[in-house]
């Protein structure tokens, strides 16, 4: 099974 | 204070209509370069970022930069009052809490002016890491749509796997599956129909059909659309402005 990812885990929060 | 003059509505409208089924509000941040959106979607799966620079306006002014605070939905209803060959022209002052948007039509006998009120929105901005892409891929924007259109009646994921010899699109649901391979190809006569692959190794990625394609809504910008894959990273998908950029990430879809 597959998961969307959230995007937070790739670009941190500036 | 923001003055930005555009000889053609239609620029902004489409930019709008592209982005506000992602993002409802969001900030346009003003500065001398200029104006720039970052925005997450509601389930922080994906990210707009459009760049329209100083240079693509006939006229432009920023002296101090700004945060106009702007609910999508209500820009579109304002930008809905203009035509698009209109000449449009945005201006706020420094501490403005309305967003003035007048058209004005190429006779110049027909002059409209319209005020959306601002807002504050508390805004988280992300930085966006420095990425080496194992593969670029450019497109006809309207084949990349197509494919997605196809593909959202058979899966809710796609997969694309890019190599040498070409790009491979694939779905796969309850009904069935399917796939496209496009391989690259050059026509000096219609450079927008080529396709163009720039690999340093193959990568595939899986992404959620939805999410491309609302990306695709900014079709009408740009005839070419360039897909950036990094393996187990967001894909990025960018459309080119002729002064800036529209520029889509998305996280993968990975095995648990």
């Amino acid at each position: 099974i597959q998961k969307q990812r959230r995007l937070l885990s790739y670009f941190p929060e500036i | 204070m923001l003055e930005g003059k555009l000889e053609q509505a239609s620029l902004f409208k489409k930019v709008v209509e592209a982005v506000r089924e992602l993002v409802q509000d969001c900030n346009f941040d003003c500065t001398e370069n200029g104006l720039a959106l970052q925005a997450m979607d509601t389930s922080h799966v994906s990210l707009v970022s459009l760049l329209l620079t100083a240079d693509g306006f006939s006229e432009y002014r920023c002296d101090r930069n700004l945060a106009l605070g702007i609910n999508l939905v209500s820009l579109t209803k304002i930008l809905r009052c203009g035509n698009n060959e209109d000449i449009l022209t945005l201006e706020a002052g420094d501490s403005a809490d309305s967003l003035v948007v007048r058209f004005e039509n190429t006779q110049q006998d027909r002059m409209s002016e319209y005020a959306l009120k601002l807002m504050d929105i508390d805004q988280e901005h992300l930085g966006i890491p420095e990425t080496e892409y194992a593969a670029s891929i450019t497109m006809p924007s309207t084949e990349f749509q197509r494919i997605c259109r196809d593909m959202q009646s058979i899966s809710e994921s796609i997969t694309i796997d890019c190599t040498k010899g070409g790009v491979k699109f694939t779905c796969e649901g309850d009904i069935g599956s399917g796939s496209v391979t496009l391989k690259p190809n050059s026509s000096a006569d219609k450079p927008e129909l080529c396709t163009k692959i720039d690999l340093s190794e193959p990568v595939s990625l899986t992404l959620s059909t939805k999410y491309l394609l609302n990306f695709c809504k900014a079709t009408g910008l740009s005839q070419q659309v360039t897909l950036k894959l990094a393996d187990e990273n967001p894909i990025l998908v960018e459309y080119p402005l002729s002064a800036g950029h529209l520029r889509f990430y998305l996280a993968p879809k990975l095995d648990e």
